[in-house]
């Protein structure tokens, strides 16, 4: 996460790799289902034994004998309708929730999300020299409407309709490798929903240029109808 | 760990169809590997089909290539043939070898076993040796392979000049093309049938993977491996290259348009010169081994483009990546890459979210055959359950996604197919929230601080 601060977000999921490296993020919709990007994975077929999710941790290499770290082996991924970018992973066992691993909320169906919410992005991936590479790094964004969002570009789309948008900000801030598949939460009601999952742009954290991001409420029937079946 | 299975090829959803058939066949109530084994141990059974619903096989004294018999589709049937009957190149010496080749290798016709002119000799045709007809055999066992007696009374005898298994289908680039019948690997080892799970547990299943044509127990390359592979039968030893001959003509990847300005599909054949990660990190060479180790050089993978540090995609993955050049970042893919106009073949097309879709397209967007509707019975119900005939894509429950089926991959329960929408993309109607209800998620103590270690 190139900018922001160390934070708190107890449905960020840490994916690791066989060397036990982190590479994705994740967030925790179920104890055993957490959704993430395609872009993290070589295909819907990969295959991800040796892989886990690890969560209960803010720290991007937590001690082995870490009382709080649940590492859970990824057993299935399960790709998304195709625009979307989405995967969702299945979890050998369910993880146990405590005040450091927590359950995000999903939207409603196709609900939109007023702009000037404040939200937020997690993660614990490159910092590009920000700060803070060893913790759980957390920046705020605010949503903007994508008719707003697509004014910065004269030329093209930035978001489509099945993509959410934040305001562009004059600094340095946002995703970079490794914070892919991860959390845009935003608060409704004095919950966390999630709404976004962070997909790869070009470069980490443009400053004057939005963020965008796959929307989640358009693909909630797929996210629950996986969990479903 | 080799089991009776190993020595038939198998023809999904086909049977065997004599015309002259009678009451020969009798069904037996068995497992397959049971099949495999009774048909094994009789002298004149040469195949026998497998009834998938009734769980029994049928034990047949012919092949596809005997007389009056023909292979037909039939879903309810898989057809296991004896690979000595079948299979066009020859194991080892060839002794095995129960082929119709019956002309040798200089266009001479063989002499009938069972006649003793134009050239006498000791062969008689018994039923353990398959001297038949006039067929190129090898009793005994000769180092050149399978020969026989000629109708040229000049010429006693020539060999027939059927290539080894390892020699009949050449390799070309990596051979994730190949499709040759070699089971065996470089050391001798039997391969392990890729339908089965012993002696070494795996994940490619061939019905998870039809496009890699990973049938019975031949040498494939559906990874991306430097050459074809398999898992062996000995337990001791997970899985081995096979030694295979190099096509001589030029090397080139087979059904992959190479083009520079965009990718399709995957990417496998983009030769752009785009160098950087979608996040802007600089591309590791391929023909370097720092930061990052790698299997992937240039001069292993001929076919691939690999060059400079160009985003290629020699392993099948989503799309053009790289090494990069950052030693905490091994791969990551180069999404800047424009996509070209993908390519899904024409299956017609669906209005709204396709519910009422009523086309014939019966895979997913993978390629992974639907299963039929009704046998999904104990699966969600659908009230409009009329249109879920066959295994046909269709939407029943409104999926906004468009058409899906379920899977006969048990690691894919359903999924969607490959189906585009009539009038293009259709917009998304998202809406305000009404009263919005969360139950237990989405909390958290914000008053917790991070504490050092």
């Amino acid at each position: 996460m190139v900018g922001g601060m160390p934070g708190n977000s107890p449905w960020t999921v840490s994916l690791r790799n066989r060397d036990g490296n982190h590479f994705c993020g994740g967030s925790l919709v179920k104890e055993d289902w957490v959704v993430s990007t395609r872009q993290c994975f070589s295909s819907c077929d990969a295959d991800l034994s040796g892989y886990s999710a690890v969560v209960g941790t803010r720290y991007n290499k937590p001690n082995p004998d870490d009382p709080d770290k649940q590492s859970v082996p990824i057993s299935q991924i399960m790709c998304g309708p195709s625009d979307s970018s989405l995967v969702m992973l299945k979890l050998e066992r369910p993880v146990t929730l405590n005040s450091r691993v927590a359950l995000i909320c999903l939207p409603p169906q196709r609900y939109i999300v007023p702009p000037d919410r404040n939200c937020e992005i997690a993660g614990f991936g490159d910092t590009r020299g920000t700060g803070h590479e060893t913790v759980l790094k957390v920046v705020s964004y605010t949503v903007i409407s994508n008719d707003e969002c697509n004014t910065y570009s004269k030329n093209r789309k930035l978001a489509q309709d099945y993509e959410i948008c934040t305001k562009a900000v004059p600094v340095t801030q946002g995703a970079c490798e490794g914070d892919y598949g991860g959390p845009l939460a935003c608060l409704t009601l004095d919950c966390w929903v999630l709404e976004g999952i962070i997909i790869p742009a070009r470069g980490c954290g443009k400053a004057n240029v939005p963020a965008v991001f796959t929307r989640v409420s358009v693909y909630v029937d797929w996210i629950t109808k996986v969990m479903k079946m | 760990q080799r089991g009776a299975l190993n020595d038939y090829q198998r023809s999904k959803a086909t049977e065997l169809v004599h015309l002259y058939e009678g009451n020969v066949k009798e069904e037996m109530k068995e497992c397959v590997h049971s099949c495999a084994k009774k048909c094994s141990e009789l002298l004149d059974c040469r195949s026998f089909d497998y009834n998938l619903k009734s769980h029994s096989c049928r034990l047949l004294p012919w092949t596809q290539n005997s007389a009056h018999v023909t292979l037909q589709k039939n879903i309810n049937y898989d057809v296991y043939q004896k690979k000595d009957y079948v299979r066009e190149c020859i194991v080892g010496d060839g002794t095995s070898y129960r082929g119709m080749v019956s002309t040798t290798q200089h266009g001479k016709t063989c002499q009938h076993w069972r006649l003793k002119f134009p050239h006498d000799h000791r062969y008689s045709p018994t039923v353990q040796n398959g001297l038949d007809e006039n067929y190129c055999r090898n009793p005994d066992s000769d180092a050149r392979g399978p020969w026989c007696y000629t109708t040229d009374k000049n010429t006693r005898y020539q060999k027939c000049g059927i290539k080894k298994c390892e020699e009949a289908v050449c390799l070309n680039c990596n051979g994730e093309d190949y499709r040759g019948s070699l089971d065996r690997t470089e050391t001798g080892r039997e391969c392990q049938r890729w339908d089965l799970q012993y002696p070494h547990t795996h994940a490619f299943n061939p019905e998870k993977y039809p496009d890699k044509h990973l049938d019975d127990n031949y040498c494939r390359n559906p990874d991306s491996s430097e050459k074809p592979w398999c898992y062996t039968t000995d337990p001791s030893v997970e899985k081995e290259y096979c030694n295979i001959v190099k096509c001589t003509e030029k090397q080139r990847l087979q059904g992959v348009t190479v083009i520079s300005n965009c990718f399709a599909g995957k990417g496998e054949g983009y030769r752009g010169k785009a160098a950087v990660t979608t996040s802007g990190i600089p591309c590791q060479r391929w023909d370097s081994q720092t930061p990052h180790t790698h299997r992937f050089l240039p001069e292993k993978y001929p076919c691939k483009g690999l060059e400079e540090n160009y985003c290629r995609n020699p392993d099948g993955s989503e799309a053009p990546w790289c090494f990069t050049t950052d030693p905490n970042m091994r791969i990551a893919y180069c999404f800047q890459i424009r996509r070209c106009p993908d390519d899904i073949p024409d299956t017609g097309c669906f209005s709204g979210n396709g519910e009422t879709y009523n086309g014939n397209a019966n895979k997913t967007r993978k390629g992974i055959p639907c299963r039929k509707w009704s046998e999904m019975s104990n699966e969600l119900t659908f009230p409009a359950a009329d249109s879920l005939q066959e295994n046909y894509c269709r939407n029943p429950d409104h999926d906004s996604h468009g058409p899906w089926c379920y899977t006969s991959d048990p690691n894919t329960p359903f999924d969607y197919c490959p189906i585009k929408p009539c009038d293009g993309e259709p917009a998304i109607n998202l809406k305000e929230a009404e009263n919005i209800v969360f139950d237990s998620c989405g909390k958290r103590n914000d008053r917790r601080e991070v504490k050092g270690r």
